[in-house]
């Protein structure tokens, strides 16, 4: 629920600088956070320069910030540590956009029930309630699924929940740090008017008979077919997997029939670029010939192009399997343009096609590496407690090579819970003498993908670790992150592949396995992790301060005023302090520090005795008016001789 | 063979509130910082 009142809104693009103190983790993962809001919302944030009103984030000792733009110029916000989570700080700077936690809201108690004989001795402050003058839910519903939610067992004095939902099923539900749920969007977009994201540019489920505007390209020799099902496979779409009996479409290109060569193309609509990069991201499922192709090509206008130059930009290389595959394509477009599909006929006989479905584009960076676990509920279940599987290893763009584990069914420190842990490992000899040890800020990214078809609505988990050059491991003069060959254990894979790996860098706590087993997270069995290694070194250094500053408001002239009676100072302005007094139903405090207090009864008096009042001076002004006119014209009368006259007749 | 294999960067805290605490934090809804001053 949001603070009442516009002087606590921010300018949709919101000025923040870094203090030096941050780590440098913890700011990887804030730009993260920052490209959330970007994707999802209309609010953007920008380096300081020189705003009047900006948000300074530090190392402060925990998570924190205040409720609101306060207009007191630098406003601080404090990431901690243990605060470098993205959804952590998501909710920190939803604070600081002006929203407070949903059980806080005033209509709370008609959904969740708070247990004040399990809250700790002290805290109970921690469960206020605002009413609805000072907080609004804007229209929106109690969200027990808001990343702003407490969870049940918060400051809980013992081992019994302190919130109980008054449906028993949304306990478990209460208190997700994953990701902005579709209620926080649409606060946030109603808070701020928004009418459009910043980075995001289509999505296309296929679910409409419109296709999002998708059309048929021309000089093709068949086409992509609107389907719930197709000859060959697959049987169900991957939007709904079967889950919504007539519903569940996808696109095929059918190769059954037809030449060899024969194309179709599917063009998406129009789309207009602002950052000249982009990700896109579909799943296909492949079910044809080895020889046929799906491609990805752009179509791009300019003034020499007016209809539009096609540019080839992929072949997706994957062989037929009886799957729906992930595919990520970076792509760099800086006109007008369309996303192409070219399916094509290969040589041989075919018994299937190519499909498409749950297409995203947005204006971000690709994740670099999928690990997609099959029957990963039944892996949750049967793996033994304390037991780590591992991903494959994976080369990153700038050479080292690294892998992800895996606790899918908790340890015995963390029971119920998946851990996730990244770890350098040796690549080839050859390049890792190469490369820089020990291996200096790269951050990386262990994503369990929420696979919602609209990327919009993805709940995705991520957490980030960094490599810290300068790191010892525990009890030693070695570094953490060396050279693999150097402070790892070589290991054997299966297929008896030896390699070293690294220690392990990660949480026990990466995500419950109950929450692990809502919304997305496994589809059709699997569960897809996305992991991205990324170097952020340029993070080390200041953020530069900007030259010019705008002068701030005096810090504020708040604290120099004292509003009685429960009155609230504000800046009038950005100049003023002045009172805003309370009011009731049919009474309110007045005056420069609302040291008076006036009712409707008050008001009434006032206006009648005001009236009697009005009333007896002017009938005395009009009789003395009217006495002395007389006197006058009598004494003109008899000067000049005239005769007073009467009625004479009647 | 002694090498620690893994660090746990959270320390088995689950939630930011958990963090707070063990920082020994006290603050308005465990995360909120608010000024008696302004009011609010």
């Amino acid at each position: 629920n949001s603070i009442i009142g516009d002087e606590y809104l921010w300018p949709t693009t919101v000025p923040y600088y870094f203090g030096d103190d941050l780590d440098i983790n913890a700011k990887g993962v804030i730009l993260k956070a920052f490209e959330q809001y970007r994707l999802k919302t209309c609010i953007d944030y920008k380096p300081w320069s020189g705003e009047k009103n900006y948000i300074s984030v530090f190392k402060g000792s925990g998570c924190f910030s205040s409720v609101g733009n306060r207009r007191v110029g630098k406003q601080q916000l404090s990431i901690g540590a243990g605060c470098d989570r993205i959804a952590t700080i998501e909710h920190e700077f939803l604070h600081a956009l002006g929203f407070w936690h949903e059980q806080s809201r005033a209509d709370r108690d008609d959904y969740v029930t708070i247990m004040w004989d399990r809250i700790e001795a002290g805290r109970e402050h921690n469960f206020n309630k605002y009413d609805d003058t000072t907080s609004s839910s804007l229209n929106v519903p109690y969200d027990y699924g808001s990343m702003m939610h407490y969870s049940k067992n918060s400051f809980r004095n013992g081992t019994e929940p302190t919130i109980v939902t008054k449906i028993p099923s949304f306990s478990d539900v209460i208190g997700q740090r994953m990701e902005f749920s579709d209620s926080d969007l649409l606060k946030l977009s109603r808070r701020y008017n928004c009418t459009r994201t910043t980075t995001f540019l289509d999505t296309c489920d296929f679910e409409l008979e419109n296709i999002c505007g998708m059309i048929q390209g021309q000089g093709d020799q068949a086409d992509w077919e609107r389907v719930s099902e197709a000859i060959g496979g697959p049987d169900m779409d991957y939007s709904n997997m079967g889950r919504c009996t007539g519903t569940g479409y996808f696109m095929h290109f059918s190769t059954i029939n037809g030449m060899e060569g024969d194309s179709a193309l599917l063009e998406s609509r129009l789309l207009y670029p602002n950052r000249n990069y982009q990700c896109l991201q579909f799943f296909y499922y492949h079910s044809g010939n080895v020889n046929d192709k799906l491609e990805i090509w752009v179509r791009e206008y300019n003034e020499a192009n007016p209809d539009g130059k096609l540019r080839m930009i992929e072949v997706v290389n994957g062989l037929p399997e009886p799957l729906w595959q992930l595919h990520h394509l970076s792509l760099a477009i800086s006109t007008k343009f369309r996303v192409v599909f070219k399916g094509t006929k290969g040589a041989g006989t075919s018994t299937g096609g190519i499909s498409l479905d749950d297409v995203n584009l947005s204006e971000t960076t690709c994740p670099e590496h999928v690990w997609r676990i099959k029957n990963f509920k039944s892996i949750m279940e049967n793996t033994p407690m304390d037991t780590i599987i591992y991903s494959p290893r994976f080369r990153s763009k700038y050479g080292y090579t690294f892998q992800m584990g895996l606790y899918p069914n908790g340890t015995s420190t963390s029971p119920g819970e998946l851990g996730a842990f990244a770890y350098l490992v040796s690549g080839d000899n050859a390049t890792d003498d190469n490369l820089t040890w020990p291996c200096p800020w790269m951050q990386i990214t262990m994503m369990l993908m929420d696979q919602h078809a609209d990327i919009r609505k993805r709940m995705s988990n991520q957490r980030s670790i960094t490599t810290d050059p300068n790191q010892k491991l525990q009890d030693s003069t070695m570094f953490t992150w060396d050279n693999p060959r150097k402070v790892g254990m070589e290991v054997e894979d299966a297929d008896g592949t030896k390699y070293f790996r690294g220690p392990g860098y990660g949480t026990s706590v990466y995500l419950t396995q109950a929450r692990a087993l809502t919304r997305d997270f496994i589809k059709g069995g699997d569960a897809i992790f996305l992991l991205t290694m990324e170097d952020i070194a340029h993070l080390v250094s200041s953020q530069p301060v900007p030259t010019t500053v705008e002068p701030t408001t005096p810090s504020n002239l708040c604290t120099s005023v004292k509003c009685e009676n429960n009155g609230v100072c504000v800046m009038d302005n950005d100049k003023i302090a002045v009172c805003r007094c309370a009011v009731g139903n049919d009474w309110w405090y007045y005056g420069d520090r609302c040291q008076y207090k006036s009712s409707n009864n008050d008001a009434m008096v006032t206006a009648v005795v005001s009236s009697v009042v009005v009333f007896a001076v002017m009938l005395v002004v009009t009789v003395v008016s009217v006495v002395c006119l007389r006197k006058k014209y009598k004494k003109k009368m008899n000067k000049t001789g005239g005769v007073t006259t009467t009625n004479m007749y009647a | 063979t002694s090498k620690i294999t893994e660090y746990d960067v959270d320390g088995g805290k689950e939630d930011l509130f958990e963090v707070n605490q063990a920082a020994g934090l006290d603050l308005f809804e465990g995360d909120i910082l608010f000024d008696e001053k302004e009011g609010r």
